[in-house]
């Protein structure tokens, strides 16, 4: 039985792609069999794999055939890299919110390409881009659970809640399965009276939803995704790896 | 003559909030008029000048009103927050993508809208969404010049090429005059290589189209965001201050 997770809120830079790819590469090192799906235009996540972001065919593509009433099996836009499989995102999925908007069923798009997925992966991360349009609302409606990544700051604690609401109406009306799996701190100083702030209103609000582990501002995280590799394999002993392995951990304790 | 100057890029946490609010004070603080546009369903300039984020008729009214072809006079939505006129926007607006796409002239109606503003006020500042869709191309056609504040990593400088590209469409078919006023460097620390490096390789490429201000990293610019005012009235002694107050009189000095 696989998990499918989304990476998501419309806030930017709230590292979700950062998020995604080391928490995938997380649990390759465990052993599980991984799929990383790029659902942005801004193809971040395809290029901190160190894939060129105009790769084809990619999920623009998949969508494309899907909407045409076609077949787009699993491994019609597969890639592979750094011991992950990957479906690759590009500049032209930005026109997949104008071209779905009349597509019947346009919603479970995603949802449809991944079923034959989850009989292959224990896992399937998907990156969100910075919005609740069509293409996250196809991400949330694909989804088992839910990882909110935000820094603890006054605007992303802001846009959180509106992101709750929106997502609640994709429970109520698309996936009545779809849970939180929690709230993830990024970019985190315990130094910064706001991080540290903002980060006793989250656990007040929300309790346990709020992972236990908080990623600290790490410049490595970036290095990596210059590198295109994960932060396991760019630096071992940095601080974003020994975050990020040990927020792998928490969430394979809360999905046992 | 007024100038409408767009702060986009489609890469999430750029600064684009923090650039609009604070330079639009500058502005202010310099005897102009000036006129905050809030064009991201986030919100988050609206929070950023202490409006609540529900606030009604917003932007999105606007657009329904110019859709269904009735007639929306500025100060239909208008607002005042820190000495200066705003338009609000809210979690609504997310709905506009979809609804604008098969109205004709779909990409024109913030333009139609702010053409007696012009008349009005020296300076016309629009805060983008994180995306390049339908609210970002209104807000380009609209606009005299475009200001695209980055963070210096290797994420947000593969992104900016992508923006150019889809900036250059929008001069091509829908704003000729469309120009890039610049580059502008923000939480910048001196300090870490990876900015100094991506510093260095963005003004190799566009040489001085990158603003020489750089926005140093500065809690102050998120406090003052909390509270709902600019960082000149929230603390006039920060490096944001400092920084913000540099950055707008450059962008004065190029409009001369
Ligand atoms: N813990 C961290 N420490 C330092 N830098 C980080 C950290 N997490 C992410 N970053 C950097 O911050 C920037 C934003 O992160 P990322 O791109 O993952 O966010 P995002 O939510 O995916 O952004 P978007 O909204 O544009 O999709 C990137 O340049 C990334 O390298
Ligand atoms: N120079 C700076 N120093 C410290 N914090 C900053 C600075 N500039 C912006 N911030 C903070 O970083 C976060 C992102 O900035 P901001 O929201 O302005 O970016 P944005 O590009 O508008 O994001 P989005 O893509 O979500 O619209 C905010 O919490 C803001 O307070
Ligand atoms: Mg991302
Ligand atoms: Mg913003």
């Amino acid at each position: 039985k696989s998990e499918v997770i989304s990476i998501a809120i419309q806030k930017g830079g709230s590292g979700k792609t950062t998020t995604a790819i080391n928490l995938a590469a997380y649990l390759r090192n465990q052993g599980k069999k991984v799929l990383l799906v790029d659902l942005d235009p801004q193809a971040n996540l395809t290029q901190s794999a160190g894939l060129q972001e105009e790769v084809e065919p990619n999920i623009y593509h998949v969508f494309k055939r899907l909407a045409a009433g076609q077949d787009a099996p699993v491994d019609f836009s597969l890639f592979r890299s750094n011991d992950m499989d990957i479906i690759p995102s590009s500049l032209d999925l930005a026109m997949s919110e104008m071209e779905l908007v009349s597509i019947f069923g346009r919603e479970k798009l995603l949802q449809q390409h991944l079923r034959e997925a989850r009989k292959k992966y224990d896992f399937i991360i998907i990156d969100c881009p910075p919005a609740m349009g069509m293409l996250t609302i196809n991400a949330l409606t694909a989804s088992d659970s839910v990882i909110i990544p935000l820094q603890a700051e006054f605007l992303p604690l802001k846009g959180m809640r509106n992101f709750m609401k929106s997502m609640e109406t994709v429970r109520k009306n698309l996936n009545p399965k779809l849970k939180v799996l929690g709230f993830l701190l990024t970019k985190f100083d315990q130094r910064k009276i706001m991080n540290q702030r903002v980060a006793s209103q989250l656990s007040r609000q929300y309790g346990d939803k709020v992972f236990k582990t908080r990623i600290r501002t790490n410049i490595a995280l970036a290095q990596a995704q210059e590198k295109g590799v994960d932060i396991f394999s760019f630096s071992r002993r940095s601080n974003g790896a020994e975050d990020y392995s040990n927020f792998g951990e928490e969430v394979l304790n809360r999905l046992r």
